[in-house]
């Protein structure tokens, strides 16, 4: 790693950035999020924290622009200079310019901007070009890097720590000895497709497929191939996070809704719509619900089930309001299933609901539960 | 046929003449040296290029290295302020 020429670094740890225009490439959630993500990149190696200001002057000043725009460091259109930042400092400096003439996405089908901005940051805070071509300081962008396993390299890590130190050590970790430091976290297991303990975050249709999503992965099941999928989540959606708490299609508008905690996407084939996420509680929860467990859209009544610990709300998909008389037991209505419900799922005109590593097959009609079978059973274990 | 290479030549040169002055601080002052690439700053440049991006260090602008200066980068120089 090298720093610039004189070492500027910033004398304080607490900075403030503003964005102070948007790229019409990507939805401005998107943009956020892309810079939010690569600051945490930063956050998380050294003592800084970063604060969001929306007007006057930050420290770093992120903007696009094309061509000339005002700093003798003109831009040159598509290809070539993505990007530049200036080191720490007053003004300009500390300062990120994107080129606003390269496509700017979310995934890796254009410019990715997170990766663009994580290492356009890295100026800002000091870091000029590396010589290792695994660091993410290396001048030449690559778009190989594989986007939903990105981290620092050593390098990128001993340089800026170089500049300020490591992460204080947060009040509730217990203080490591020195002299051993602790192995890193061993990488997060993959889930087996036929542990008979297999267990669902959430379950969802999309467009005659089924998909089951679990950690950071999920499984498709297609009608071209009797062995699902295996995928990451981010492979497909950069910006949903992982552990899903639910999921379901509205087929009516062919768009998923993605939960977790208190927020919701919408997603139309791998594309997610803009002005998401949005709270769960605009569907009318009431503000004590932090977040649901699942949920199931009937595609002929036009009714979605929630399902929330041993209760469930149902929502009416023509008025797109709760319906009255909501919450109910789920043990009155939907009697042999038991709570809580991790996910859910219609189908062949049955409900089928996932609970640990139970499935509750239940027929509506008959409203009993009609078989209760492996939660995999869906992926031909 | 000569000619055309001649032109795709000049426009090769062209583009690595303002990589090494955007990015390795060639300056303006050896442009007139640049049709003629064994003027020590030019391999020097490169050479020093080729170094930082990893490459084999000939002077030389063979194809790897012309194709990593063909890869979209960032656009702060590596060498110098």
């Amino acid at each position: 790693f090298r720093t610039f020429p004189g070492m500027p670094k910033w004398r304080k740890t607490q900075l403030t950035y503003r964005i102070v225009n948007y790229t019409p490439d990507l939805p401005k959630e998107a943009v956020d999020s892309a810079i939010e993500r690569a600051l945490k990149v930063w956050e998380e190696v050294t003592p800084l924290t970063f604060s969001r200001v929306y007007e006057g002057e930050a420290d770093i000043m992120v903007s696009f622009a094309v061509g000339e725009h005002g700093d003798f460091f003109s831009f040159d259109g598509p290809g070539e200079s993505l990007a530049h930042a200036y080191p720490p400092g007053p003004g300009i400096y500390g300062d990120v310019h994107f080129d606003d003439d390269e496509k700017w996405t979310e995934d890796a089908s254009g410019t990715n901007l997170f990766l663009v901005a994580a290492h356009e940051l890295g100026h800002s805070l000091g870091l000029f070009h590396s010589a290792n071509t695994e660091a993410l300081m290396y001048p030449v962008y690559n778009s190989f890097t594989d986007l939903t396993r990105f981290h620092l390299a050593q390098d990128d890590v001993d340089g800026i720590q170089s500049l300020y130190g490591p992460p204080p050590a947060s009040s509730d970790d217990t203080p490591v000895p020195t002299e051993s430091v602790p192995p890193p976290p061993p990488p997060p297991e993959t889930p087996a497709m036929c542990d008979p303990t297999l267990s669902f975050d959430a379950v969802s249709t999309l467009r005659g497929e089924v998909l089951f999503f679990k950690d950071r992965y999920f499984w498709r099941r297609t009608h071209w191939n009797i062995k699902p999928e295996f995928h990451l989540i981010s492979a497909f959606w950069p910006s949903l996070p992982s552990n899903l708490d639910a999921a379901y299609e509205d087929h009516s508008k062919d768009t998923v809704f993605i939960f977790k905690g208190n927020r919701f996407w919408a997603v139309r084939g791998n594309e997610v719509q803009a002005g998401y996420p949005r709270s769960i509680h605009i569907l009318g929860f009431p503000p004590t619900i932090r977040k649901i467990d699942a949920a199931v859209s009937d595609k002929e009544k036009k009714k979605t089930y929630f399902f929330v610990e041993d209760k469930y709300w149902r929502f009416d998909e023509n008025s797109q309001a709760m319906e009255l008389g909501f919450p109910r037991l789920i043990a009155e209505d939907f009697p042999g299933v038991e709570p809580k419900v991790d996910a859910a799922l219609q189908a062949f005109g049955f409900f089928y609901f996932f609970s640990g590593s139970s499935q509750f097959e239940f027929d509506p009609n008959a409203r009993m539960v009609t078989h209760i079978l492996k939660s995999n059973s869906w992926l031909h274990c | 046929y000569t000619l055309k290479r001649a032109a795709k030549e000049d426009s090769r040169m062209g583009l690595v003449q303002k990589y090494l002055e955007n990015y390795y601080g060639l300056t303006k002052e050896t442009r007139q040296f640049f049709r003629r690439r064994d003027s020590d700053t030019v391999v020097g440049k490169i050479q020093k290029m080729q170094k930082f991006l990893g490459l084999e260090v000939t002077g030389k602008l063979d194809s790897s290295t012309l194709e990593v200066m063909l890869k979209p980068r960032c656009g702060v120089p590596d060498v110098g302020h």
